[in-house]
């Protein structure tokens, strides 16, 4: 079971439009796919159209008493297809708060997957814009980092600050994180800034880059107002293709390598 | 001095790049103005060219230990302009968490206001994409807030989620903070989506939706990559003028009503 960290700390970079987008043609493509919702603004849940306000338990419940609310008694399956998510929810604030002062903080959410290991083939976290306690759960609990990039000036400081954060991790709580990929995201063509700067991030991180784009392109905004994913809301649409390709490539490596 | 927060806890809607270009359009207008760099990743104070990584001091030290970094301390002055910085710092993120058992942790940056009290015409506080202690400092240590809002569909969650944050404030720590405008940011022309949605956002908030819109422009980013504002990198830029225009709508109306 690949258990991927969707990670980036600078804000609107597409990490949520690319777990819902992603995993949703993972899903397609047979795989059974879990998304995990840890951003207290609750993006991932609304965009695949489920109403975290109207939950009972979501994900906060998972970290907070697991036994309470384990993984899979806050599942929920999204349109029918091999995809799941586990919701994310406002209260997922009071976590970072709540979680301070208790020790092995950092694990919670690992520990909640140990109960589901095997069940999925992939499993996606979707990190919200910091680099707090609920993001350190989703590195500490991940395998791998997937990190989207909009190729723009500060794409390379905000890599070296995530990087070392990732390193402090490494060496304090003796994890060990590999990097799935780079993702250059909402893309234009014409833009000259975007060519150059992502000319550079193929430099420093070479391989690591997917060769698939994500383009901007507004329909993905259009799906997420309505709750579902690109590839079932509009599948001619060139990013619900720049997702299934980005899918099929993931398939053939393997891993990205 | 008029103290505003720039403030939406969703990321990459342009609070950092408000806060450099209507901060320097009002400069460039005759006003003096301090800008504050709440957020750790300090884009801010990159996007205006200081480098955080070679101060001793910044932000955080005067959140942490007043007396010893007071404000007037840590400023640095913008391109020779009007234009003032009191710079933010990745320590800004362990301030979050050594603030959170100290009393009063709400107030730190409030009290640290009250020594330049009347030295600026404006203040504006950039405030990271999360509702934590930092944006809080930032609420707290302001009579106004300004909110840029990028017209998508989860606008008006986010807002509700903000309101209902400012209004636990305000009966909490028995603060009054005034809208002082919504300000339509990152707008596309040929986008039905940005019409729909502005549309929806002006029936909402009426007279404090800002008349200027701040129309996409990739200069944006060239100008924030070069570490100046848009204003003085390319004052003929489409968004040096929406930000000039706005500068004139606030100082046309003393304030956004
Ligand atoms: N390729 C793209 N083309 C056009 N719009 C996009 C693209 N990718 C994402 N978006 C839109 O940009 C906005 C930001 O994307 P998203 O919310 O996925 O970013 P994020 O990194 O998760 O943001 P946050 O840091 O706030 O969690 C969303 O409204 C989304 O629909
Ligand atoms: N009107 C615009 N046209 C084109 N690009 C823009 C515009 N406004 C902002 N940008 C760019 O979009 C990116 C995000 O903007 P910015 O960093 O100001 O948002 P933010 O709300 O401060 O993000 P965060 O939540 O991460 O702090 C930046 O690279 C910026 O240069
Ligand atoms: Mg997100
Ligand atoms: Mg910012």
């Amino acid at each position: 079971m690949k258990i991927i960290a969707v990670v980036n700390q600078k804000g609107g970079v597409a990490k949520t439009t690319t777990c819902a987008n992603l995993g949703a043609a993972l899903a397609i493509r047979g795989k059974k796919v879990l998304l995990i919702d840890l951003d207290p603004q609750a993006n991932l849940t609304m965009g695949l159209g489920v109403e975290w306000y109207h939950l009972e338990k979501a994900i906060h419940s998972t970290l907070l008493d697991p036994d309470q609310a384990p993984i899979a008694s806050i599942v929920h399956q999204i349109d029918e297809i091999n995809l799941f998510l586990a919701p994310g929810h406002l209260d997922l604030a009071k976590c970072e708060r709540l979680l301070l002062p208790a020790p092995g903080r950092e694990y919670r959410l690992r520990n909640a997957l140990e109960a589901v290991d095997g069940v999925y083939d992939y499993v996606f976290i979707d990190c919200p814009p910091s680099l707090g306690t609920l993001t350190t759960n989703g590195i500490v609990g991940s395998s791998d980092l997937l990190i989207p990039i909009e190729p723009k000036f500060y794409a390379f400081a905000g890599m070296s600050t995530l990087n070392e954060m990732i390193a402090d991790l490494a060496k304090s709580l003796r994890i060990h994180v590999d990097l799935f990929g780079v993702l250059l995201t909402m893309y234009e063509r014409n833009t000259r800034l975007h060519g150059m700067v992502a000319e550079e991030i193929r430099e420093r991180f070479g391989g690591k880059v997917f060769r698939t784009i994500i383009y901007k392109n507004v329909k993905l905004s259009e799906a997420e107002g309505e709750g579902k994913p690109i590839v079932l809301y509009d599948p001619r649409a060139p990013a619900a293709q720049n997702y299934m390709e980005l899918a099929e490539e993931i398939l053939a490596n393997g891993r990205q390598n």
